[in-house]
Order: structure tokens, then C-alpha cells, then sequence
């Protein structure tokens, strides 16, 4: 899987709406100092919830909202973020890993003990043939062979005097930050995992106490 | 639960000595405070860039941590590997000679994961399957173009 | 006191302003949060690169920090010279453009100062006067050449 | 004045004597990841005494020297640092500073109230017609007109239990820390001062305290 598209609307430096589109693989971001480059991986934090604020370089949420809408004065202003996941193949993966002798479940008709499932990211997995013993929410996400495109979004709304709320979506229904981690776990993203360096923090994980770092392998393991 | 962490810790590190020895050209292994009881103490990184004699890590050169790091997590991702990795500009202390190593390394990853990585360095550019260029003209928004390495540009 | 550090902080002031115009291509200024009794307050520094609208510093981007503190350095060196000045790699962040801003601007300054910089970017070698090469063969010790930029190496 | 030389010897990654030339102006460091250049600039910090170890990236300063010379074993192993500056234009320009009129103070037979000298960093200055009256150690530094050239050095002796001794000379003499901060001072080269920025450094004077800051223009009025 990979993501496929992130869409920003009135975040940081993006005005307006403004599509980055993705692919698998290998892919370069450049351009100038102050361009809106880390802007984009801001962008990705905010959307799947993975740092706060000081994380993206603002010092509280409503920092986030392109400067133009907050000075036209508005009653209220919104910023969102959309991430879209491509997951042709990892449906397919997930439906492999679930079955012992490699047919997809939702054509075997085995319950999950069944089939001998351990591991717990597949524990709130649906399939077809268990729709109904699953909340609402969790037959939408990953349903066998039904869902090629995953899509989180974030949206910001800060009004004049300065409070905000932000609120998450997963295929445009609402959730809360709790749900959203517990779909990402299944797809192996993590709050804190290691998967998103950013601007000066490389050589973080050297100058790390040496119990942190093996905390690192504890939650993996 | 020591049973799971030792697995983990034993592929990570080999992971961890194939990876540096590829980037840094040298040896170097992970290593527990404690190996009787891993929960007791921490996770040290030993390394030998270039076949150097061990050395606490803080003395190493800005271009030697930011390898021995990059290994750390490179060897993370291929015993759980995450759907995606996004590095923003992890190449800021590496001579041309380690921006190179560093994007084949990439590039070999990033069959098995989508990488995403700002960089102002050319040989990372390069090694690239495309490049997305981002522009703010003086007074406006933040402008991204697709780039295609095949030359070919759109704009979006 | 007072009087003293009000000369110091105008003149300051005003280099920051010229030198902040000429790396950022922007207006910057420095501003006491407690005006009217400095010693009660701390300082700010103001930055509009590029023109944009004000932002707390925290929100610039690296390259945009990185000019936007060289810019002060040079500041009190215009006030205040020291003989010489020792950067390591203060280019890191910035594009190549910037890079050679920061190089001239650098030239400049190097009539009233030493400047030992080192950089592994070629727009800051390129404007220095020379080159002096480090390097450290597999097992061996530390090594230096000189190079002039006239082309004439001499080993030393 | 400008630093033109700097001899280190078996310091960090420097075997035996090495001597890095330098001339007035600009001048590049450069060289592949891990060869010593940023050691170089180490060591300047450690022979004027303007950082602690870990501003060296040490922990003690008996990790500075030179790696090999500790693993031989010896009893007591050494490592020196020499910083020479060359002061030619820099006498003539204190000689003029301190005289209204312009004529170097030597020459003038005036005392240094006469001249109205207000400056405190020249209030240690000797010059041929004071000699008697300042202590034998200032005598010998910055006498007018008769020194092109001054000389620090640093040596660090470590035994092979791990004790250590650093001992500071100025021209040859031994002299405490003390001694060398106030030379240094008159020439404008201070501890805290903002003219070394270390690796990785550049964005500190951004992410300091607002109080900090303005410190530093403090120090400097
Ligand atoms: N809320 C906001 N509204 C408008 N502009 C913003 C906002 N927040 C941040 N910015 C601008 O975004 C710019 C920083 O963008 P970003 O950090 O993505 O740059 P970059 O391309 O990563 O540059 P560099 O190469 O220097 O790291 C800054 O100039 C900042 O002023
Ligand atoms: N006491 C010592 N004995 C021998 N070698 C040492 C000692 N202390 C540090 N070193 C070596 O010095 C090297 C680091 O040198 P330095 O930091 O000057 O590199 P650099 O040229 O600045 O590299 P970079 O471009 O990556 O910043 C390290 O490889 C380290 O092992
Ligand atoms: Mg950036
Ligand atoms: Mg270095």
C-alpha cells in the first residue's frame, strides 16, 4: 500500500486547495528554502494525528491555518488535510496473512479462531462473512477485496476569538483520534514509530538515552 | 515477552550490521546494556565507521551519526516494515560520495515501502523515480509540480 | 547602563536590517519585548523573508532560520569585529542559491575578519580564497593539504 | 590579526604533529564525511580554553587524545594544541587607539591616564616606557612594536589510571586559564562569544530564550 494523494486546504503555506499526488516507490520533494516542502510532511503528521502541534512547528493548532484566512477577519476559519492510501495490495496481503493455506477469508467461511489467527492487528479485521458481528464503523474500513482506497482527513475550524476543534474522518465519517490509531496500527503506522525523520532529526536516535532506543524494539517486538 | 524482544532484537541487529556495513563501510552491531535481562538496561549502537576503533558515539562526525542512524532505521524497517517513509532532508551532513550510498539505499528500500524525501541534494534527485517540485513565488501560496525524471513535466 | 546597551542595541539594529535585506531578499528587525526598560525584557527577532506576512520564528523553515541567524552574527560582527570567525557547515540548510548569498555576503565580511569555514558545498568553496582539504585514509590519521584556488596544490 | 597557524598534535583524529597553515580572509575546510575537520575547530576551542569536553564532543577531556597513543599503553600520554596569531596590523591598531592624537604610546612618553585611556581592555597594556611598573607575564605580551607574533598553547597529560593535567602557555610561559580570557578579551575573543558556530549550532541563536539574546548584546555594549 502507499499513499496516493495528500490534499491540503488553506494548511501553513497552501492556500486555496492543493493536490500533491504520490506513487509507490521512490519519490524526491525539492525546490527552494521556504517553499512548503516539510510543509507537506507537517501536513501528514496533522492529517493521521502522529504529533502535536510543536511537532509541526506551530505552537498551538490554530497556527496551522494559512495566514490569509485568518486575516480576511472571518467569523471562522477551516484548514483540513486529506490522505489518501492506495490499498489494492494490501488488502490482498491482509487477506493472505489471515488464511493458513493462502484463500482469502471472506471465501472459506473459517471464523478467525478458526484459522488459527494470533495476531492482534487482524483481530478487528471484517470481512464479508462477519459483517454483522462488527460496530458500524469497522465494516467500512478494509472490507475483503470491496475498499482499493482508504481516505483520513483532518479539519481544523478555529473561530474569531481564537478557540478551535479539530475533527477526524475515515471515508468521510467521523471518528475519534482512537479509532483512526487503531487502523493505522493495523497498517503499521505508529505515533511514534520511525518512519517520519524530520528537518534536524536525524542524528535524534544517536543522542537518544539508550533505554529509549530499546524501547524501540519492545514495541515492534 | 524476553522471548519476543530477543527475536526481535536478533534480526534487527543483523539487519543493523549488513545495513552499516553497506553505508558506512565498516563494522558495527547493537548492543544490550544488559544481556541477561535486556529490560534491565538500554540499547547501546556500537560503531566503527570505516574500520575506525570504537569510539563513544557523541564523537563521531555529523556525516558518521546521521549513517549509523539511517542503519538503525533501515533495520528496523525490514524486520516490520511501515507502508511508508518520509525523510526530510536526512542528507544535510552527507559528502556527495554518502548522499549516494544513501539514495541507492533508498532505492533498493523502496520495493518493499513508498519513501518520500525532501532533499536539496542532487545525486538523491537523481536516484529518484520522479521528483515533486515545490515553489512559492513572492506574495503567493505554495505552488507543487510533478516532476518526471523522463524529463516529462506536468503541472498540478 | 542603559545608555550603553541602547547604542549597542540601535547599531545593531540597523546592521541587522541591511544584512537581513541582502541574505533573506526580506525586511527583519530586532524589537526588545520590554521597550521601555530593556533589562526587564528580552529580545526578538522579527523576520520577513521573502516579504511574508510575520510568523513566530519557530515556523520559519530550516533555510529561512539558518539566514535569519547568520544575519544577526553578522550583525554583531559589524558592531563589535572579532579577529576571526569558525563556521561549521552553517550552510546545511540552504539551497544553492542561498548558499552562494551566504558565500559573498561572507567575502564581505572577510576584509574586516578572518573567516575559517568549513562547508562541503561548492558555491561557499568556490568564493573562498582557498581551500584547505581534510582527509583520513582507512587506518590512518588525519591528513591536510592546502589548495589554493589557483590551482596550485601544496601538501603539507 | 588572523590566526595562521594552528599545530595539533596527537589530538582526536591527529596522529603525530600536523600543522594547518591559514592565511587572513576566507578560507574553506572541506573534505570527506569523518576526516577531521570539524576536529580542527575542536581544536581552537580546547587550546583558547573557550569550550568544556562536551563542547569538544567528549565527555572528558582525556578522550581527546589521539586514540592510538592511549592504546599503546604508555604510562602518561600527551596531546597539545598550538594556536599562533599573527598581530602585526593588530599592535599598530592598539598603538593608535590608544593615543588621541594619534602617535603610538611608546613614543609618546605619556602615562595611560594622560592619554586618557578609558578603554579597560587596554588597561593592561604595556609598552616599552611602562615595563617596570607591570607584572613580567603582561610585559611580555603585546609590548609595542615588538611582537609580530603571539603564541597560545595547550597540553593535556593523561596517566594511565586516567588522572589528567591541562596546562595553558602564552609564548612559551606557563599561565592559568584566567590570564589567557583576559589577553583574549582585548582581542576580542570571548567564551560566549558568537564568532564559533559548531556543527549543527547555526539555528541555536533562533531557538534561544528572547533574555539570552539580548544578553549577548549586553556583553558586547
Ligand atoms: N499558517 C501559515 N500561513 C502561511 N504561511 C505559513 C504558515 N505557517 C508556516 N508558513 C510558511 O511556510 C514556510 C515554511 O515552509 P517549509 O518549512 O515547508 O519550507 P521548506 O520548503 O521546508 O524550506 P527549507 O528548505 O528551508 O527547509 C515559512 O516561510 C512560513 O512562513
Ligand atoms: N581521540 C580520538 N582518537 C582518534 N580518532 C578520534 C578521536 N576523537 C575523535 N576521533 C575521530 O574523528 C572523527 C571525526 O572527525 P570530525 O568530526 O572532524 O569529522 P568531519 O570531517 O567534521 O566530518 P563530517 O563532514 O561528517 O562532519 C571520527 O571518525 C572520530 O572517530
Ligand atoms: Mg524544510
Ligand atoms: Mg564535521
Amino acid at each position: 500500500m502507499y499513499i496516493k494523494r495528500v490534499e491540503l486546504t488553506h494548511f501553513k503555506s497552501f492556500g486555496g486547495t492543493t493536490q500533491v499526488p504520490l506513487m509507490g516507490g521512490f519519490t524526491v520533494i525539492s525546490g527552494p528554502n521556504g517553499s512548503g516542502k516539510s510543509n507537506i510532511l507537517d501536513a501528514l503528521l496533522f492529517c493521521l494525528g502522529l504529533a502535536g502541534s510543536k511537532g509541526m512547528r506551530a505552537e498551538r493548532l490554530p497556527d496551522l491555518v494559512n495566514q490569509n484566512q485568518t486575516s480576511r477577519g472571518r467569523a471562522t476559519v477551516e484548514a483540513s488535510v486529506s490522505v489518501t492510501f492506495d490499498l489494492s495490495d494490501e488488502l490482498e496481503q491482509l487477506a493472505l496473512d489471515s488464511s493458513p493455506n493462502g484463500v482469502p477469508p471472506h471465501e472459506s467461511g473459517f471464523t478467525d479462531e478458526q484459522r488459527g489467527l494470533t495476531d492482534e492487528r487482524l483481530e478487528n479485521q471484517s470481512s464479508a462473512t462477519h459483517r454483522n458481528e462488527i460496530t458500524p464503523s469497522h465494516s467500512k474500513q478494509f472490507d475483503g477485496g470491496l475498499m482499493k482506497e482508504w481516505i483520513v482527513t483532518r479539519k481544523l475550524r478555529v473561530t474569531q476569538q481564537g478557540s478551535y476543534t479539530s475533527t477526524y474522518f475515515m471515508n468521510g465519517e467521523s471518528c475519534t483520534l482512537t479509532d483512526l490509531h487503531q487502523q493505522l496500527e493495523r497498517l503499521r503506522i505508529y505515533p511514534e514509530g520511525y518512519n517520519v525523520v524530520l528537518q534536524g532529526d536525524v542524528t535524534g536516535i544517536i543522542s537518544m538515552h539508550p533505554r529509549e532506543r530499546r524501547q524501540i524494539i519492545d514495541e515492534l517486538a | 515477552r524476553q522471548k519476543a524482544f530477543r527475536e526481535a532484537f536478533d534480526v534487527v541487529n543483523q539487519n543493523f550490521q549488513s545495513i552499516f556495513a553497506e553505508l558506512s563501510d565498516g563494522d558495527g552491531y547493537l548492543q544490550l546494556e544488559d544481556s541477561q535481562d535486556p529490560f534491565n538496561g538500554g540499547l547501546n549502537l556500537v560503531a566503527h565507521p570505516k574500520g575506525k576503533p570504537v569510539r563513544r558515539l557523541a564523537s563521531m562526525s555529523g556525516g558518521e551519526k546521521s549513517l549509523t542512524a539511517l542503519s538503525f532505521i533501515f533495520a528496523l524497517q525490514r524486520y516490520r516494515p511501515s507502508p511508508f517513509y518520509a525523510f526530510d532532508e536526512v542528507d544535510m551532513f552527507l559528502d556527495g560520495a554518502n548522499v549516494e550510498r544513501l539514495a541507492k539505499m533508498i532505492r533498493q528500500q523502496s520495493q518493499q515501502a513508498q519513501f518520500i524525501v525532501v532533499s536539496l541534494r542532487r545525486p538523491m534527485i537523481e536516484s529518484a523515480e520522479r521528483t515533486i517540485g515545490v515553489t512559492q513565488a513572492r506574495g503567493a501560496y505554495t505552488q507543487v509540480i510533478g516532476i518526471k525524471l523522463t524529463g516529462h513535466t506536468a503541472s498540478l
